[in-house]
């Protein structure tokens, strides 16, 4: 199995190709995969040369390939069943982007503690009580839950995944929540974004 | 000035830093920095040293102390003036978040092209018209355009945004657009984030 670092390459090397794919660009070149991730060239050479990619010199790699190759090599390839919990505005746009399952990540279930919501049917998704978040899991073999609630639920609604059973815990509350070890969490940070945002146009005047 | 490949790593410290001071973590070593960018440790106290910032051994670094400092370095510790384009599910999501504007990036002004939304208030914000957008970011000095509108939309968008004169666009349409060189973009990519906790539960697992 490859190192630890060079995985973690790889597997921003994998993002940066998923963007390319989704986009619609052919090729990508170590130089732009390099860029993403602050190494240099050689550096990215030699990584993709571990999974016997090798770019043609001046064109790159093709980008649709290297996606496929790069999920192959890291073992994100095959179908992973979500779930999410929040039917509120994140949950919303999440549940209206039809990407996620042709990428295969399918929401295959859909809950929210709100009376209001439990029952009524929301983008083609019936909203379920938290009281059947164990028996999905089972049933529908869900990996990873999507956390969409308040920043106050979001270590209630964890422990609850937990005990369901779940791998990982995509999280969009910005707060940090106890896990156990075996249990993977990725928060994600749209401050983050607009900082990345903000140091690449200060960088581009001379900063 | 910082040499682009440091300062691309810079700014994903800067990323890890900006995480921990939100969930309320003290300190973050070399090794937790070096793990999020598949980078050694040596390579992070190398680059960290370039600010003048050394870590205590078998502590750390100060995280809050830490992020002060890249943002000084890398030229975000100012406030950004933004303006959102499309009140819907992203667009709310975003407006509802408050911890935006003591980060340094205030949602100065909403647009929307729904007439039936223009004029109506939504979480404190008027829905101004799209034809409004050009005296707004003079005005209000506006730096960054934050683009929540259907793929279809998003290279029409860009094009007024670019024209009303903002520096840089962070675009949640997953679509490539066309902008020149003076104009800088990130898109933020929730498959991405799924690909990278499945690499994760993966890689846990011993894959
Ligand atoms: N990090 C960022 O940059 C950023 C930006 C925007 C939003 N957010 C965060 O994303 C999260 C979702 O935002 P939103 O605008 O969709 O919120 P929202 O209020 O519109 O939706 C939250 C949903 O969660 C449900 N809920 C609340 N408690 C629950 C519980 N215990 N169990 C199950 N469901 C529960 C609610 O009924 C509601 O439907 C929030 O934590 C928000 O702070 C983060
Ligand atoms: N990349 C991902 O993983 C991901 C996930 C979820 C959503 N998205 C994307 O985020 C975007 C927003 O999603 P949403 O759920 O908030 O959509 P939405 O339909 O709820 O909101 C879009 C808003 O944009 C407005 N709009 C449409 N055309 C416009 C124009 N020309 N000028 C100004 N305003 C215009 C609409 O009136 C609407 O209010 C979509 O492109 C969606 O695909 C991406």
């Amino acid at each position: 199995s490859i190192p630890r670092p060079a995985a973690k390459r790889l597997s921003l090397y994998l993002r940066e190709a998923g963007i390319c794919v989704r986009i619609g660009r052919q090729t990508v070149s170590s130089r732009q995969l390099g860029e993403a991730l602050g190494v240099s060239d050689a550096q990215v050479r030699k990584d993709l040369a571990l999974l016997g990619q090798f770019g043609q010199s001046g064109v790159g790699y093709d980008a649709s390939a290297l996606y496929q190759q790069l999920r192959q090599a890291l073992g994100t390839d095959r179908n992973w069943n979500t779930l999410l919990v929040g039917a509120g505005n994140i949950g919303r746009a999440l549940l209206g982007h039809a990407a996620f399952e042709a990428e295969g990540f399918k929401i295959t279930a859909v809950f929210d503690s709100a009376t209001s919501l439990v029952g009524t049917t929301i983008i083609g998704h019936r909203i379920r009580p938290m009281s059947e978040l164990g028996s999905c899991v089972k049933e529908l073999r869900v990996r990873i839950g999507i956390m969409a609630v308040p920043r106050d639920a979001a270590q209630v609604v964890a422990d609850q995944l937990v005990r369901a059973g779940v791998s990982g815990l995509l999280n969009f509350a910005s707060r940090r929540v106890e896990l156990p070890d075996t249990v993977r969490i990725l928060s994600v940070d749209f401050t983050g974004s607009l900082e990345r945002l903000a140091f690449e146009i200060h960088a581009a005047e001379g900063g």
